[in-house]
């Protein structure tokens, strides 16, 4: 159980890795092993340009990208069926919005994704959309929408 | 393995029976603030068979049934129910709640316990539900990887693998 | 003394009234005493529709345009200098980034805000924008931007 | 009474010495997710005497000084100086942090201590140090007004006053 553990790190270490760099083209990241009494796995990650730091010291939308590389990671290697965000892509940028979405959308072929959003770059990247609205009473309706009708508005 | 349907009725804002069908790929869930996009999200995690009420913002597990609106009682009952479907096969889980505080699961229409539920989901998704848990993230929880422990983050790949 | 708290209490919790009202149309919410051992204050807020509940039974959005009436009360009550924002509309939908730039117009009258913001909305209700942006080399600049450019890009 | 100039020079990812024009109304900072905004309001912070280091984002308070790039070599110190003006009159606090561990208060260009910062701040701005606090609203902390327990709640708000 115990390599077996070590073969499945190694590929979801690889796989952030290769994410980590499609999310910041030019960084580094890895997961790393630590020994110690109680046994761990660290993660480290070095946006482009920049020194190797605490992940305490990257910025709200970098933790939030580094997160996302680590959880597709873990979706892909271990095939899990779906996946529901809830606002993950709060904190991005435009840019970030963007590989977060084509992250998303390699991702779905095997993995399928919940994704809720306010953000229209998410949303096209979407294969069908779900509006919930509230009325006046307090009771939350749903209505299956066209992406065209969604993005125009 | 795909979730394909999922029927909220009573659940938190969804007083009226609401479905949803959901299509591989990328569904978009997108409304206005406090319309009600995350109570779907929990709605799924609640039917998964969610024990702690707190990560459903919710004091005691009685507090997901619909409270009232302005001009509208509260109701008694609170059920949720999931179709996935793999390979032609379709599994049904479902989940209710009552205002006495009783609540009851089910498989295919017939009432369960927890720990078949759980074994059912195993089964079909071949994720156990513990490593199913780390599929959901939560509204404002996208940096949990980073801020766990290393030993935390070590058991969560031992259990989604 | 406590009857000077008393009386500012009374100030902000109707000016927190006020500002979740222009927020929430519709809505309901105010501040509260709580005797008990140790004296303290208590928010209950009731968005339009809905009924009184806990806070945390509110949404994000919901729960950050709360926050930001609590905010703006005491600003306006006490007249604070400056404010500093760190992407407090991170959270909210387009008609609550509306209100929420308004507030923040008719509060500048007195307080000077710093607003960081990736919200075109929230920019279009400046008076100044600051790009900053950080080169290969890790090193962070800033320029004086115009309104027109920023909104163009 | 407002801030009028902000000069940052070793802070954090500002190697270069680099100077904010403030004027009345709202002023909105803009740029790319890691670019610098967030080390611009801790940097205002920072001068008006943060002493915690975990709510800047570091370790220990060394940790604020530029510590260098992919090319480019670590700082030995961090400066920030911030200009009021109320009336005509102008006030510039001042604060310097040395990799050795040592660090300095600046009054208009002279040498002070913590507390008298505060005091001039006071005097300047009639709104307490601990008062001032809650002026700043960090990223990620919209929401701390309704997390936080009653009696804080009042306390922070006869601090206000
Ligand atoms: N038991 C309940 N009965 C009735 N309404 C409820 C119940 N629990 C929560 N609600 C309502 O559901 C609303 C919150 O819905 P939800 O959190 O899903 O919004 P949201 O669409 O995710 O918004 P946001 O974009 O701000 O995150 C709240 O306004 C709350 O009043
Ligand atoms: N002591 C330091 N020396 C050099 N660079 C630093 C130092 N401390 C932090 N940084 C860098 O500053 C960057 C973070 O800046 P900041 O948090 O201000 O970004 P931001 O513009 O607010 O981004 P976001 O929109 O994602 O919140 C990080 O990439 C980090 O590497
Ligand atoms: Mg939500
Ligand atoms: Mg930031």
């Amino acid at each position: 159980a115990r390599s077996r553990f070590h073969e499945a790190f190694q590929e979801v270490s690889s796989r952030f890795q290769e994410l980590f760099q499609s999310f910041f083209p030019g960084g580094q990241a890895g997961l790393s092993l630590t020994a110690g009494p109680e046994e761990g796995v660290e993660i480290w990650a070095r946006p482009p340009g920049k020194k190797v730091r605490s992940l305490n010291q990257l910025s709200g939308g970098e933790r939030a990208l580094t997160a996302l590389a680590v959880l597709f990671s873990l979706l892909d290697v271990n095939s899990f069926p779906f996946c529901v965000l809830d606002e993950a892509d709060a904190m991005l940028d435009e840019a970030n919005v963007q590989r977060f979405a084509k992250g998303l959308q390699e991702l779905s072929r095997r993995t399928q994704f919940i994704v809720i959003t306010h953000n229209r770059r998410t949303i096209e990247a979407a294969d069908a959309v779900y509006g919930i609205s509230m009325g006046p009473d307090g009771v939350s309706h749903c209505l299956s929408l066209s992406l065209k009708g969604v993005l125009s508005s | 393995m795909f979730l394909q349907r999922l029927e909220i009725a009573g659940f938190k804002s969804f007083a009226k029976r609401t479905v949803f069908h959901w299509g591989p790929g990328i569904t978009a869930i997108v409304g206005p603030n406090g319309s009600g996009k995350s109570n779907v999200a929990e709605a799924l995690r609640w039917a998964f068979g969610e024990q702690s009420s707190r990560s459903l913002r919710a004091r005691r597990m009685e507090e997901v049934i619909f409270a009232g609106g302005s001009n509208r009682p509260p109701l008694e009952k609170a059920e949720v129910l999931v179709t996935l479907g793999r390979d032609g096969h379709v599994l049904t889980i479902g989940r209710r709640a009552y205002r006495s505080g009783e609540g009851e699961y089910l498989i295919n229409g017939r009432k369960a316990r927890l720990r078949d539920v759980q074994e059912a989901l195993r089964d079909f998704i071949s994720v156990s539900p513990q490593g199913l848990s780390y599929a959901f993230i939560g509204q404002g929880m996208v940096e949990g990887f980073l801020e766990m422990r290393p030993s935390e983050r070590r058991r969560l790949m031992e259990e989604a693998a």
